[in-house]
């Protein structure tokens, strides 16, 4: 079944908190170029999840969001 | 493993560490024993000295704290993230801090996060090492709940420790001071935390010389079980584990605690059932039941259920042949077959391991069943069994599988 879209939205915010955390992701905030955020946020997923050995589709997955969501360290994985 | 940018270090051996405040969570004698356990675990693996320090400025600053503390990264509530650490250098480098936000505890539980495991880790950051990808090394980001009692590093982190720090002095040349063992009691946690003093003598921990994995292709290699896993094929030696792999053309070394913490060292004998993706592990007169990572629940349970008299203490051997679905067990000079469709003990046996197999007149230490073949492997040597012949093709080194 399709997501529902508060939750989408919901696990949106926190996948772009997580990649700025722990995968150097920066959004511009008030970019005219939500396509080009979005490109350079897939590759962030997709390093993140090359780094956790998921399937690097780039996209925002279950899986993807479920690693998210696990207690952690808060020192970034990849070098800024 | 990795490092941080430029990889900075200690150039010193001698590491000051200061716990600046507690969390109520815990007692303090529990919070000062985790922290130190979690030293002394790096401290085994390099020359490095950790002195605890009472006042003053210490290289290593432990503190607990919730939301902004004063740093670049605040905390973030329960969950999410547990701690943070800086990598060596002046002033906040090398400082340790621990959400407060958490629920700390001794123990490894469901209600909250083991101290030791997290101090462990962060302190890895303390001392140099960035985040490691390798799942099970202390150094994965994530946090993974494992039973700590007689924990160990997983061989990533001690590989990357020592790029940056050596391995440890030989022990002549090593203070006479050493930690005493101090392995926690997996027990119900007391209610109250008790106040205790500060001792005023600082608490040297000084490191014990970890016992050396035997190289891969010393020609004495002797091994105590082997097993196929989904594929793979693993050797078991003390706490170490060779892992040979389809999918990678190296052979892995990892320890049997990076894979299940929570298993004892020194496996008697092991096999693998491959249609119900499960491993069995002997040790003494007991075995448990594993898929993957996961221990099954219900075990160990005594050998004795399988069907073997109370004369059996323990099986040197075991092999599961996957066209018949029998497993052979090898005790001395004797050999049982187990139905695994049946589940029970077949009947005729045990029998004479030399009557059926000519040419195999030692007990066996351990067996595999490979490329169609059954390998038997006694001391530093194999033997190629054509089982349904039952002709012994020849005879190699055990480690010929370690492309030597």
């Amino acid at each position: 079944f399709p997501v529902a879209p508060e939750k989408e939205q919901k696990d949106m915010q926190l996948a772009k908190k997580y990649l700025e955390n722990f995968y150097d992701f920066k959004e511009e905030k008030h970019s005219l170029f939500k396509a080009k955020d979005l490109s350079r946020m897939a590759d962030k997923i997709r390093e993140m999840q090359s780094f956790f050995g998921l399937e690097m589709t780039g996209e925002l997955n279950q899986k993807t969001l479920d690693m998210m969501k696990q207690p952690r360290c808060g020192i970034p994985d990849v070098r800024s | 493993y990795s490092t941080f940018p430029y990889s900075p270090t200690w150039k010193k051996e001698d590491v000051t560490y200061r716990i600046l405040n507690y969390t109520p969570d815990m007692l303090q004698a529990d919070v000062d024993e985790a922290i130190a356990r979690a030293f002394q675990l790096w401290s085994s693996v390099t020359p490095l000295r950790f002195t605890r320090v009472y006042g003053g400025q210490a290289d290593i600053m432990i503190s607990f704290a919730a939301g902004f503390h004063g740093d670049f990264y605040s905390f973030d509530g329960p969950g999410g993230t547990l701690a943070h650490a800086y990598a060596p250098g002046s002033g906040i480098g090398g400082d340790a801090h621990f959400d407060e936000d958490e629920n700390w505890t001794k123990f490894t539980t469901n209600s909250g996060y083991n101290l030791f495991l997290v101090a462990a880790h962060e302190l890895g950051h303390s001392l140099g090492l960035s985040h490691s990808n390798v799942f099970g090394a202390l150094m994965y980001p994530i946090y993974m709940p494992v039973d700590t009692r007689n924990y160990q590093l997983h061989q990533d982190d001690i590989d990357g420790i020592q790029a940056l720090y050596g391995p440890p002095k030989e022990p002549d040349a090593l203070p006479t001071k050493a930690f005493p063992p101090q392995e926690p009691t997996e027990m119900i946690p007391a209610e109250a935390p008790t106040p205790t003093l500060p001792r005023e003598e600082p608490t040297e921990i000084t490191p014990s010389k970890p016992p050396q994995r035997p190289d891969d292709c010393d020609p004495h290699l002797t091994f105590d079980a082997i097993t196929t896993l989904r594929g793979e094929t693993l050797f078991f030696k003390g706490s170490y584990v060779w892992r040979k792999s389809p999918y990678f053309s190296e052979i892995e070394h990892d320890t049997i605690s990076s894979f299940w913490p929570s298993l004892i060292d020194g496996f008697d004998a092991a096999y693998e059932v491959d249609k119900r993706d499960r491993v069995l592990f002997f040790k003494d007169d007991q075995y448990w039941a594993v898929s993957g990572y996961r221990i099954e629940s219900g075990f160990p349970r005594p050998i004795q259920n399988l069907g073997f008299p109370s004369s059996v203490r323990r099986i040197d051997a075991a092999v599961h042949d996957q066209s018949t679905k029998r497993t052979y067990f090898f005790v001395g000079n004797k050999y049982w077959s187990y139905n695994e469709n049946t589940q029970s003990m077949e009947r005729g046996y045990p029998r004479k391991i030399a009557s059926d197999f000519q040419g195999i007149v030692h007990p066996i230490d351990a067996a595999l069943q490979k490329n169609g073949y059954f390998y038997f492997f006694h001391g530093s040597n194999q033997y190629e069994v054509d089982m349904k012949r039952k002709k012994l093709i020849r005879t190699m080194k055990s480690n010929s599988w370690f492309n030597c």
